[in-house]
Parts: C-alpha cells; sequence; structure tokens
C-alpha cells in the first residue's frame, strides 16, 4: 500500500505544471524516502530529475518500494480538477493497475476522487554523477524566466557567460543580437531578490532557449533558481520546494546537455 | 554553428 497526503495540494499541482511541457510519461518511484521522479525528454537532450520528501507529506505510507509508471498530460489533467487550497491525497494498492488522487477542500465539505489508469513503463534510469561545478549562479526565478522569454525574441540560443564581475545572456540572429547583464546584489534586504555567483573558473556555455523555457515552468515552485555550470557538461538547473514556511519538501533539477561547437 | 548534444553522451545508463 502507498499513501501520501499533501495538505498543500497546490505544490504537486505546481510540480505536475513544471514537467508536463517536457515529458511525455514517466515513473514516480515511491519508497521511504520519498517520491521520485526521473526521465529524460524524447529527443534525449534534457533530463528531469524530481524529488518530493517522505517528511514533507503530512501522512506517508510505503509499505514496500513501487514504481508507478504515469502518462503525465493525463496526471496533469486529473490535478487542474483540485482546488488551489485542497488537500490532495495519492493512493495505490500494491500491484495496483491504477492510481486514486482524492481532492479534499479545507473544510472537508467537499471530497473528490478520481482513478487514473497506470502504464507499463520500461524507463531507462541514468546515473547522475556527483559534480564540483566551476560557477553556481543563484537568482530570481521570475529573472532567470524573464531572460529566457526575451531572449527567445533573438534567436534559439543563448550562451551563458560566467565570470567574477557577474553573468552575461546573449542571444543573436537575424534581426540581430541582445544581450543581459546581472551583477552580483551588492546587499539585499530579501534573499530571494538576490543574484548570488559562487565562481572558482569562468565558464561560457550555449543552451537551447527552447529547453530552458520548458524548465522556466517551475518558477511558481520556487523564489530563487540555480544554475550549476562546468566546461563541457549539462547545465543544471533547480529549483527547491518550498512550502508556505519556506520547510524544503523537495527539489526539481533539469539538466540540459550544452549545444557544442563543430 | 554548434550542434545539439545529448544527455547520454554525459551520462551513463545505470
Amino acid at each position: 500500500m502507498f499513501e501520501a497526503r499533501l495538505v498543500e495540494g497546490s505544490l504537486l499541482k505546481k510540480v505536475m505544471e513544471s514537467i508536463k511541457d517536457l515529458l511525455n510519461e514517466a515513473s514516480w518511484d515511491c519508497s521511504g524516502n520519498g517520491m521520485c521522479l526521473q526521465a529524460m525528454d524524447s529527443s534525449h537532450v534534457a533530463l528531469v530529475s524530481l524529488m518530493l520528501k517522505s517528511d514533507g507529506f503530512e501522512n506517508y505510507r510505503c509499505d514496500r518500494s513501487i514504481s508507478l509508471g504515469i502518462n503525465l498530460a493525463s496526471m496533469s489533467k486529473i490535478l487542474k480538477c483540485a482546488s488551489n487550497d485542497d488537500i490532495i491525497t495519492i493512493r495505490a494498492e500494491d500491484d495496483a493497475d491504477a492510481i486514486t488522487f482524492m481532492f479534499e477542500s479545507p473544510k472537508q465539505d467537499r471530497v473528490s476522487d478520481y482513478e487514473m489508469k497506470l502504464m507499463n513503463l520500461d524507463t531507462e534510469h541514468l546515473g547522475i554523477p556527483d559534480t564540483e561545478y566551476a560557477c553556481v549562479i543563484k537568482m530570481p526565478s521570475g529573472e532567470f524566466s524573464r531572460i529566457c522569454r526575451d531572449l527567445s525574441v533573438l534567436g534559439d540560443s543563448v550562451i551563458i557567460c560566467c565570470t567574477k564581475d557577474g553573468v552575461r545572456f546573449s542571444a543573436k540572429g537575424d534581426l540581430g543580437n541582445g544581450n543581459i547583464k546581472l551583477a552580483q546584489s551588492a546587499n539585499v534586504d530579501k534573499e530571494e531578490e538576490a543574484v548570488v555567483v559562487d565562481m572558482r573558473e569562468a565558464v561560457t556555455l550555449t543552451f537551447s532557449l527552447r529547453y530552458l523555457n520548458f524548465f522556466t515552468k517551475a518558477a511558481p515552485l520556487s523564489s530563487q533558481v540555480s544554475l550549476s555550470m562546468s566546461e563541457d557538461v549539462p547545465l543544471m538547473v533547480e529549483y527547491k520546494i518550498n512550502d508556505k514556511e519556506g520547510d524544503s519538501k523537495g527539489y526539481v533539477r533539469y539538466y540540459l546537455a550544452p549545444k557544442i561547437e563543430d | 554553428r554548434a550542434s545539439q548534444s545529448k544527455i547520454i553522451e554525459f551520462f551513463c545508463s545505470e
């Protein structure tokens, strides 16, 4: 038996919105530690690694590890039937061919449940090496979304150049070129508005804006995003999943393979 | 012109 109850159900709705445009289907691997999902997009350019920690749920029971194969578009549609303030419970029997979602209104005067068929997925699992990145950039998630959206006007790719002075995002195309430079925040009152660069070595890498724009769908989960880069390895874009009190409930990490000069 | 690499060129299958 697997059962997980999340009082702040909107978090699960936001998690689904952050992956449903990038992935068609994926397995939720449920264990005592929590619910994990790892999957590549169909072009094998990007990888999503997602964790919802068991102690982030108000109630969590997982008698034995199970893998729930899910059509993510279907799950997203079902979760749209939950109100933002609903409590969401996910339930699956061992060896079941279906998963149940229960939505309770805060006053408990409306309870709905939806059963969804599970899929048999033969998913490939990749080992993500522990990496000491040359640069880690933290910035407001809304700022990163805006940069990706704005530079998409100019081209398909963004060159991210991180030095001790700050970060520069550049794009060029038929109509011209654009650059956005962010300086490190000297002193900010609010931590979530800060731009912080932790640099060991300067890095310049090129990435597809189409994928970065998919990643920014996770911005409602977190006020801050971190970009971790080293030469010639995939970029890691991380959004921490925090509840209203700011406690960590897990993360959504996206890995994006760089564009390499021929 | 830069070409897009694949994630499986960097991470191994487990």
